[in-house]
């Protein structure tokens, strides 16, 4: 495994996006997940709908929460097809599913695989290379007052409460360190990313963590 | 300053802005705790942001609304799918 290894170095990664006041944190992490997989793919990095995914994947509560496992459970099932962001844009509030015609272009997900890796953060960084940006639950409460920094202390893993992206780790310093990608925007964390100390599962990092198969 | 920073429009002494003015006292008092953890310099640091003038209930209400499904541990065989 490299030392240290960033998927933002490879431009797969989409921007930090906002979920605003609209408890849709599970959707934006499966919907990340997809759009960096996809570009892995050799395809365009482009911004599919989290709208979609919000209003369509019933097994979750729209805006009132959700389980990342649930959606892609969903979207593996009904092979629905996410369409462009800008074809189905961001309201941050649930709404009535928009179907689309089979043939319509979109990304479908073949599979996908979510594991524990609590005590194994090394196999997770394994599967973060091999696989792309992973899909994450964690215990986010303490991120309420986070500026920036690696988080090492005070993040218990007892109930997992938000959704986020790992985007890539660096172990090259003192305190090695996952970078994960939030969705309050830019204008929290380190420029709307946090990093979380690796090993320990720190903030429940590893407990529920899920690779996309496009 | 916080108020003018953040855009917030509730007036001073109102019911709301005393409200919001404990959550603020609250949060500074979990800074100070929180930055008392530790202090290596790549260290997480707490302060501040916009999320300072809202309870953790209401925070949590607002932004923590994800659950997770149990997921098997990794048995580190190759899984393609």
């Amino acid at each position: 495994l490299p030392a240290k290894f960033d998927w933002r170095d490879k431009a797969v990664v989409a921007p930090v996006q906002n979920q605003q006041a609209c408890g849709s944190c599970w959707a934006f992490s499966v919907v990340g997940a997809m759009q960096s997989v996809h570009a892995i793919g050799g395809s365009p990095l482009a911004q599919l709908s989290v709208q979609q995914v919000l209003d369509c994947s019933f097994q979750n509560h729209g805006c009132n929460g959700g389980s990342p496992f649930r959606a892609l459970t969903w979207l593996k099932q009904t092979r629905v097809k996410l369409v462009p962001q800008s074809e189905y844009s961001y309201k941050a509030e649930t709404g009535i599913c928009h179907f689309f015609s089979q043939s319509h272009a979109g990304v479908a997900v073949k599979n996908f695989t979510a594991h524990d890796f609590s005590g194994q953060e090394e196999a997770m960084m394994g599967q973060l290379v091999e696989h792309g940006p992973l899909a994450a639950i964690v215990d986010a409460v303490s991120w309420q007052d986070y500026l920036g920094g690696i988080i090492q202390h005070h993040c218990s893993s007892q109930w997992s409460n938000h959704a986020v992206l790992v985007v890539g780790y660096n172990t090259t310093g003192d305190i090695p360190y996952w970078i994960v990608q939030n969705s309050w925007g830019t204008t929290w964390g380190n420029e709307g990313y946090v990093y979380i100390k690796i090993g320990g599962n720190v903030c429940g990092i590893a407990d529920s963590v899920a690779a996309v198969f496009l | 300053s916080f108020r003018e920073h953040f855009h917030r429009m509730y007036e001073v002494n109102g019911e709301e802005f005393n409200r919001r003015h404990l959550n603020f006292q609250n949060a500074t008092k979990r800074h100070a705790y929180l930055n008392s953890l530790s202090t290596a310099p790549q260290s997480a640091k707490y302060g501040i942001n916009r999320f300072s003038d809202l309870s953790q209930k209401e925070f949590r209400g607002l932004y923590l609304r994800a659950s997770a499904d149990r997921a098997p541990l990794f048995s580190g065989l190759k899984t393609e799918g």
